[in-house]
This record gives C-alpha cells, structure tokens and sequence, in this order.
C-alpha cells in the first residue's frame, strides 16, 4: 500500500480533504484587554494577538505542518481501518512569550514575561 | 458566555499557570485599578518599553536580566519631623512569600536624592534600619548606587540585594523590609525646622525586586545547547532521521 500512498496524487487528497485554502493554517487574531475583561489590572499592551490554528489535516501531510509519524498513521487508520478514529487536528506547534505590565491588588507594580501566549506556527497532530 | 465581559475562572482551572496567577494577582473585578502615584508608573512604563515592542513582544535586546520586575511601595506613612538637619523616614515595604517559582535575583531600592521641601533643598540617602541609631549607612555614593537611564534626575537606585536575601526571603507569611530615608540640609544653611507637608514615603522611595521563573531557567538547562540548536535550526531533520 505504501506505494499506492507515495504515489498518490495530491489533488486526490484535496478533493477529500477540501480546497488548499482550508488546509491546517495559522489565523491571526487580536484581542484587547477590555474584552477580556483584564482591563481593570492590565496597563500594557492594550492589544494581544494570540493568533490561532485551523484547517484540516490533509491525508500526505507536507513537511511544513512539523507532524510526527504518529500524525500520518492516525490518518491512514481514519481512512483505512476505523473512520471513528478522528483525522489528527491542528493545533499550535510553537508558541512565543509576551510581556505584560499589570497592577497587583496590593498596589504594586509587575513587569513579567508570560511564556506560551502567542501562537507562532501549527502543526497537525 | 458570549459577552461576558469578565473571565469566569473553573475551580479546577487554578492548576493552569495564568489562570492560577490570575486568581491571585489580579484585583478582583469589582476592586478599581489602584491609584498609582507618578514615578513608580513611570519608571515602569519605561522599564516596559525598554523592555517589549508595542505588541508586548519582549525585545532581544532587554536589559533586565529578568522574567518578572516587581515595583513595591512603600506602606504610607509620613516622617516624623525632627530637629536638627537631619529628617528621618522610616520606610516599610511588605514582601510576599516567595514562590518556588520564581528566583530572586536583584533587589534595589530607588529613592529621591534631593528633596526640595520649603525653601530649601536636602540631600538625601537610603540606610537599612538597625534597632539602634543609624551608624553604618549604606555607601550613599558607592556601590550600586547608578542612574541607569530610566530615572529622573533627582532619583537614584542602590543595589540591596545582600540586604534582601535569603534571611527574609524564605518565611512563611508577610515580612517587612525595614529601611531608613535620611535627607540633611546643606551644611552651613539656616536650620530650618520643617514639617514634611503631605511628603509621604509613596514620593519618596520604591523597592524594585527582580526575578526569574526557574522553570524558564530549567528549561534552558534541558536541552544540552547543540540539540537545541539542532532543533531550532531544522525541526524536521529530525523528523527525518527518525524516519
């Protein structure tokens, strides 16, 4: 079967798996403090750009997705033995810090570094 | 629910390290945002922007030397006023129990050197208290003491972090950092018998602590430095070699 696999052509799986355009991709998105309802202790930034990760884990996944093999056998299982197995999902791959400075109840001051709050690229696991 | 404005935090979510933060260091919702006099905001929104881009990014180039700077005021009290060219304040900064977490790396105190109060302008320096009269001050212009560039004119910061330490660092329940601000008329000068109208200790001085997240610090010990690179450089040859 692995032939018929490396073979096949990728239109194919586009055709299953959707257009291009809806395949797992990192989305920019912005927030502000307000909405969330920090505003209250959080003096900066104003605005925060989590970003996130959405599409569908195409069958032969592309080098750029950083998918383990794990992600590429869930794929044939889904389509091969059990479709109640679920196609791997696309989820953040790597993340980078942001710096807040914020009022402590106390009325002391903090500047800190947040690991993790910024989606930086995705992955299909 | 859609709309809510504020985060309705799950019990069971405290174990999620912002959501645990959150709980304990953010005001409550119904708590207005303290009032913060002028230059303890100011040297932190300074400090900040030297610090991060406008998107919160933190910059290559910081010079903090750490995760978390946290600014703490002293609690208000106002000097008694004394004869004699010297004015002494008494200075109270209450320190938190220190999170595993988080390594202390520097303390430094920031005060005014120059106080103008009346007609006249004071010199003034920062000594820790000791039960007795003040004999050894604090080199009031030798170690520690810069003007990094954050700082008004008028302002100093002297490094404590020998004074902070372990000793009051590691117990249990609140501690108070205990310091005096003296400030002396100019030799020479008329006494002048002054009352410190409204000078609270909030104008005065501020404790800067400077921390860093020890799990950041571990991760960074993990990867011995040639995976690391490896990693960052290329994730999927990895990927490949194991394929």
């Amino acid at each position: 079967q692995a032939g018929i696999i490396a073979s096949e052509v990728p239109g194919r799986s586009r055709e299953r798996d959707g257009s291009e355009s809806n395949q797992c991709s990192l989305h920019p998105f912005q927030v502000s403090f307000q909405q969330l309802g920090w505003d209250h202790w959080i003096i900066a930034p104003h605005l925060y750009t989590p970003n996130y990760c959405k599409g569908v884990c195409p069958r032969v996944l592309h080098y750029g997705l950083n998918s383990p093999n794990h992600a590429i056998i869930q794929n044939l299982v889904n389509e091969l033995v059990d479709q109640s197995i679920p196609q791997p999902s696309c989820v953040p791959y790597k993340y980078v810090p942001i710096s807040i400075l914020l009022i402590e109840a106390n009325g002391s001051i903090l500047y800190k570094e947040y690991e993790d709050m910024i989606a930086q690229s995705c992955t299909c696991r | 629910q859609v709309g809510q404005p504020s985060v309705a935090l799950l019990p069971e979510a405290s174990t999620v390290p912002l959501i645990r933060e959150l709980l304990e260091e953010a005001p409550g919702k119904q708590q207005r945002k303290p009032r913060v006099p002028g230059p303890p905001l100011r040297y932190m929104l300074e400090l900040y922007q030297h610090s991060a881009d406008e998107s919160g990014h933190p910059r290559e180039n910081r010079t903090t030397g750490a995760t978390m700077v946290r600014l703490v005021r002293p609690l208000a009290n106002v000097a008694r006023p004394l004869r004699g060219p010297w004015h002494k304040q008494t200075l109270d900064f209450p320190l938190r129990p220190n999170r595993v977490a988080y390594q202390l790396v520097r303390a430094t105190v920031v005060y005014r050197h120059q106080l103008h109060l009346a007609h006249s302008h004071l010199s003034c320096h920062v000594e820790h208290w000791v039960q007795k009269s003040p004999t050894d001050h604090f080199p009031s212009s030798g170690r520690g003491s810069s003007k990094p560039s954050l700082l008004p004119e008028a302002w100093t910061e002297m490094d404590i972090t020998q004074h902070v330490g372990q000793k009051l660092w590691n117990h249990k329940g609140r501690r108070v950092l205990r310091l005096l601000f003296l400030c002396q008329q100019p030799r020479g000068s008329e006494v002048l018998e002054f009352r410190w109208h409204g000078t609270s200790s909030l104008d005065t001085a501020f404790l800067l602590l400077y921390f860093n997240d020890t799990q950041s610090v571990q991760k960074a010990k993990l990867l011995p430095r040639g995976l690391e690179e490896f990693t960052e450089r290329d994730p999927s040859l990895i990927l490949r070699r194991a394929r």
